[in-house]
C-alpha cells in the first residue's frame, strides 16, 4: 500500500502548490511511482505540470463524488515515475455538494480505497481552507507536510492548523501524524524571515524538516512554462532546495 | 449610507489582509470614517490591528449568524477614524452552519441594513476561497478591489473570481461592480513581475489602479507589532504605496 501525503495550510499562498508538484517530481526523479492529486479548485498544481483544460475533463470532483474510479482520471505527465489526477472547474461547488452526503468527510480515502496498487507515494494538494476538500484529505491521509512561509502572518495560523490534524486523529483517522514543517520563501537577508524560522524550530524541534526552501525566482516563473522547477531549471538554487527536501522526507518515510 | 468594498481573492496570499488594513489606515488617515470588517477565520486584519483575543469575545461570526447586533461587535483600534469588527474562532465553522439558513447568501447584508449610519466606509476583508463567507460579503457589497500579486499562478485565478462576481451580479446584487484591481508585491528587478503587469493592464485597462504596491519588508514587519505599516513606519515605501492607493479610490469613489 502506498504512503498518501498531504500538504495542508489553510493559510494562503505559503508554498503548498509549489511544494507538492516538485516534491512530487523530486521523488519521482529517485525512482518512486508518484501520483499527486490536485483538491483545489485553483488548479494550480494541473497548470504547473501542463495539464491543459481538456485532459481534465474527468477529474478529482467525479472521483470524490463517486462518479468516476479513479483510473480514469489519472494523467501522465511526461515526467518519468509521476502521474497526475487533475482538479476541474465544478470542484469548486464540490463543499457545498458534500454536505448533505453520509460520511461527507471519508469520501476521498473511500474513493482511493484498492485502487492505489501501482504507486509508492500519493501527495494531495490542498486548497488554502479547512473545509470539507482539505478534511478529506486529512481523512484519507497517513501524514501531513506543513508548508510554512517564514512570515510573521503564517505563525499565526499553525496552532488552528494543529489543532484541527489533532481532532482529526481523533474523531476519522487514527494515523494521521505531522510528517514535518517545511519553511518556504526563507530569505537570508530579512530578519523577519530567520527569526520566524528560529521560533519554528524551538516550538516544533525535530517535526521542522532541516532543508530550507529559499525564495527563488527561478521557483515562480516555472509554472507560466508548464513545468517544475526541477525541469525548468535544475541548477537553480529552488530545485536543489526540493531535491534535499525529498531526500529527508524519504529517509523519515524509512524510518518508520 | 456609507459605500462597502469587499477586498477579495480566492487565491491565497496576495495582499488582502494587507491591502484592507492599510487601504482602511490611509482612508482613516484623510478624515474618512472607516470599519474593517474582518470576515476571514484565520483573523489576520484583526491582528494586524492588535486586537487581542479577549476583545474578540463578540465578533463577526455573532453578528452574521444574527445573535448580536453590528454595534455590539464593534472594537476601537486606537487610530483616529478606524473601528473593527474582529473575526472569532467559530467563524471556521459559519460557512457549514450558513448552508442550512435561508437566504444564507445574504446573512451579512441583512444584518448590516441600518446599522451602518456612523461611517464613511465599510472594508471587508475575505478568505482564500468563493465559498459561503467570501459570497456573504460581495452579495452585502457596493464593489470590489481585488489584490492580484504579480506572479503567474495569481493571474490565473481571476478569470474565476471575475465569473463569481458576474454571478452574483445577475443573482443576488445588481449594483456589484469591481472597483478595481490594484498589483501588490511588485519587484521592478524581475521580470515575471513586469510581465505580469503589462499583461494585466492590456487585459482589464483602466480597472487597474495606476498605483502599484512594491514588495517591502516593512509591510510584512508590522503586523507582528500590531500595526498598520503607515503607524508601524510611515516613511516606508509600502506606507507611501498604501496612501497613494487611498488616494486613487477616493477620486473613483467621488466620480460614481
Ligand atoms: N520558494 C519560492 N520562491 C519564490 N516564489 C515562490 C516560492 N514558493 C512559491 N512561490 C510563489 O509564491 C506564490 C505562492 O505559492 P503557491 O501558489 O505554491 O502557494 P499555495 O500555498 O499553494 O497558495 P494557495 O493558498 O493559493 O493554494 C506562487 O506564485 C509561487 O510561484
Ligand atoms: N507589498 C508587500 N511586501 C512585502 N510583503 C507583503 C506585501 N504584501 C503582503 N505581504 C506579506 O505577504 C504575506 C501575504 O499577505 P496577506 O496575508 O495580506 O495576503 P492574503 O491574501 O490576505 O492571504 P490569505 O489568502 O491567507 O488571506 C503576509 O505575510 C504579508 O505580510
Ligand atoms: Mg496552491
Ligand atoms: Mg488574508
Amino acid at each position: 500500500r502506498p504512503r498518501i501525503l498531504t500538504i495542508s495550510n489553510q493559510k494562503g499562498g505559503v508554498g503548498k502548490t509549489t511544494t507538492a508538484v516538485n516534491l512530487a517530481t523530486a521523488m519521482a526523479a529517485v525512482n518512486k511511482r508518484v501520483l499527486l492529486i490536485d483538491l483545489d479548485p485553483q488548479g494550480n498544481a494541473s497548470t504547473s505540470l501542463g495539464i491543459d483544460q481538456k485532459h481534465r475533463a474527468v477529474n478529482i470532483y467525479h472521483v470524490l463524488l463517486g462518479d468516476a474510479p479513479l483510473s480514469d482520471a489519472v494523467v501522465p505527465t511526461g515526467i518519468p515515475n509521476l502521474s497526475v489526477v487533475p482538479s476541474g472547474a465544478d470542484l469548486s461547488g464540490a463543499e457545498l455538494e458534500l454536505v448533505d452526503i453520509e460520511d461527507r468527510q471519508a469520501c476521498l480515502k473511500k474513493a482511493l480505497e484498492n485502487q492505489l496498487d501501482s504507486w509508492d507515494f500519493i501527495l494531495i494538494d490542498c486548497p488554502p481552507s479547512l473545509g470539507l476538500l482539505t478534511l478529506n484529505a486529512l481523512v484519507a491521509a497517513d501524514a501531513v507536510m506543513v508548508p510554512l512561509q517564514a512570515e510573521f502572518l503564517a505563525l499565526e495560523g499553525i496552532s488552528q492548523l494543529v489543532r484541527t490534524i489533532e481532532r482529526v486523529r481523533k474523531t476519522f483517522n487514527p494515523n494521521l501524524e505531522i510528517q514535518g514543517i517545511v519553511l518556504t520563501m526563507v530569505d537570508r537577508r530579512n530578519n523577519l524571515s530567520e527569526q520566524v524560522e528560529s521560533d519554528v524550530r524551538e516550538y516544533f524541534g525535530t517535526k521542522v524538516y532541516t532543508t530550507t526552501i529559499p525564495r527563488n525566482v527561478r521557483i515562480s516563473e516555472a509554472p507560466s512554462h508548464g513545468k517544475p522547477v526541477l525541469i525548468y531549471d535544475l541548477q537553480s538554487k529552488g530545485s536543489k532546495a526540493y531535491l534535499d527536501l525529498a531526500g529527508e522526507v524519504l529517509k523519515r518515510e524509512q524510518g518508520l
